[in-house]
């Protein structure tokens, strides 16, 4: 179990715009 | 020999292992090809999120910062993807906004931050994510639930709206009145229409419809009541705009009609505990309309009357009703000119809007109160209808 004085590393989010265009991409690629 | 004994509860720690290569079939089964109407129904509220969360988890505790941003991502884009294909499905929709909402509070309710930690059991607490904090992550998932809200509205929006007019201003059940017709109109339907005609009935038993699908999913009580109230000022604005357009609908007995049908909305409320949501008042316009269609219109008493008592009405739409208002006999008479005069001399202080209609399209902002589970992650367990066996619980 993690010690309660380690802090926690923020992972960076795209938006959920960003995210829609990450998935226009996955899906152009796929046939 | 390899012994297969099963674990105890105790021994899991609430976790699902799975590999990278795996990430796809996982929301491919549990977000893509589930259907909410097969085995869906049979889940434990809330459980694809939950499931999801323990795969999270499960990334976050061997400290790989890259299988949970895909993760994040492969979830959020698999629930746009089937919504784009089902949006227009209640029951699709309604069943992804009570999983994303449970796993937006999943990811509050053990982020070990303080705020959201203060309803958890010890074995909660212990669960808490050990080493990333996905706050910016909630915040995308919250704009994913708005947009599922939004398109939750509209999709009931599009079942309830063809039964509104008919339901709540052309059928009429109240007898006595029912064949009392304002002088000179005749009937809109004809008896060939009336076996596809909605009734306040077909209103009230899609709102029952609406309401069972959501408890089922499980979705948050808070989160209900801001859909009903949604779903009864649609019903209110849709009915109160087609009053002010038909001179057939603004007489006495339309009037009863319209209370007698609004006091039956409010037992259906009444029915569902939910009196204190807000879904009433969104009435107010439609309620006292109707009043004054029943009120005298005559004197300068009756002006005054009329001017304290409808004040969720514009200007505009009482002087539209009183000059629609058509007498059911001869003993009324119409609404004279000069009572119209005198109500818009009354009223030509009030700061308002010249606005008719109603917007029918107006959305209240939606909220998602934070709601923790009191479920205990380590007693999950995956039916293997699901098609997860490639998911180890740890």
């Amino acid at each position: 179990p993690r010690p309660p004085s380690r802090p926690r590393i923020l992972l960076k989010a795209p938006t959920l715009a960003e995210m829609e265009e990450m998935n226009i991409s996955e899906e152009e690629e796929s046939p | 020999h390899p012994v297969n004994i099963p674990r105890r509860e105790k021994d899991f720690q609430g976790m699902l292992e799975y590999k990278k290569e795996d990430e796809l079939k996982l929301v491919k089964n549990l977000i893509l090809e589930l259907k909410p109407r097969g085995v869906a129904v049979n889940l434990i509220p809330g459980l694809p999120a939950y499931i999801l969360f323990m795969c999270l988890r499960h990334a976050d505790y061997v400290n790989d910062d890259q299988k949970v941003r895909t993760l994040l991502t492969s979830t959020i884009n698999s629930i746009k993807k089937i919504l784009k294909k089902r949006g227009d499905d209640f029951e699709t929709v309604s069943f992804w906004l009570a999983n994303t909402c449970r796993f937006l509070h999943c990811l509050k309710q053990y982020s070990g931050d303080e705020a959201f930690m203060k309803h958890n059991t010890q074995r909660q607490n212990e669960h808490s994510l050990s080493n990333f904090d996905l706050a910016e992550y909630r915040q995308v998932i919250s704009d994913l639930a708005i947009q599922i809200y939004q398109q939750l509205i509209k999709c009931m929006e599009n079942i309830l709206q063809p039964m509104i007019v008919s339901g709540m201003l052309e059928h009429e059940t109240i007898q006595g009145v029912s064949g009392v017709k304002p002088t000179g109109l005749r009937k809109r339907t004809s008896s060939i229409a009336d076996e596809g005609t909605y009734t306040l009935d077909s209103i009230l038993r899609q709102l029952s419809a609406f309401h069972s699908t959501m408890c089922q999913h499980g979705t948050d009580p808070e989160l209900i009541k801001q859909v009903v109230k949604q779903q009864f000022y649609i019903i209110g604005a849709v009915t109160l705009n087609n009053l002010l357009l038909r001179k057939d609908m603004c007489s006495w007995s339309k009037g009863m009609q319209i209370r007698y049908n609004v006091s039956q909305l409010e037992e259906w409320l009444r029915d569902k505990g939910l009196m204190t949501c807000g879904a009433k008042e969104t009435l107010e316009p439609l309620i006292q309309a109707a009043q004054l269609l029943q009120v005298k219109k005559k004197t300068d008493e009756d002006a005054e009357a009329i001017c304290s008592m409808c004040q969720a009405l514009t200007t505009a739409q009482i002087v539209k009703v009183l000059n629609l208002y058509t007498p059911v006999n001869e003993f009324e008479e119409r609404v004279s000119v000069a009572f119209i005069r005198t109500i818009q001399t009354r009223l030509r202080d009030r700061c308002e809007s010249p606005q008719l209609l109603m917007d029918t399209k107006m959305i209240y902002p939606v909220t998602f109160p934070f709601n923790p589970s009191s479920l205990a992650l380590e007693t999950i367990q995956i039916p293997s209808s699901l098609n997860l066996g490639f998911l180890t619980r740890v």
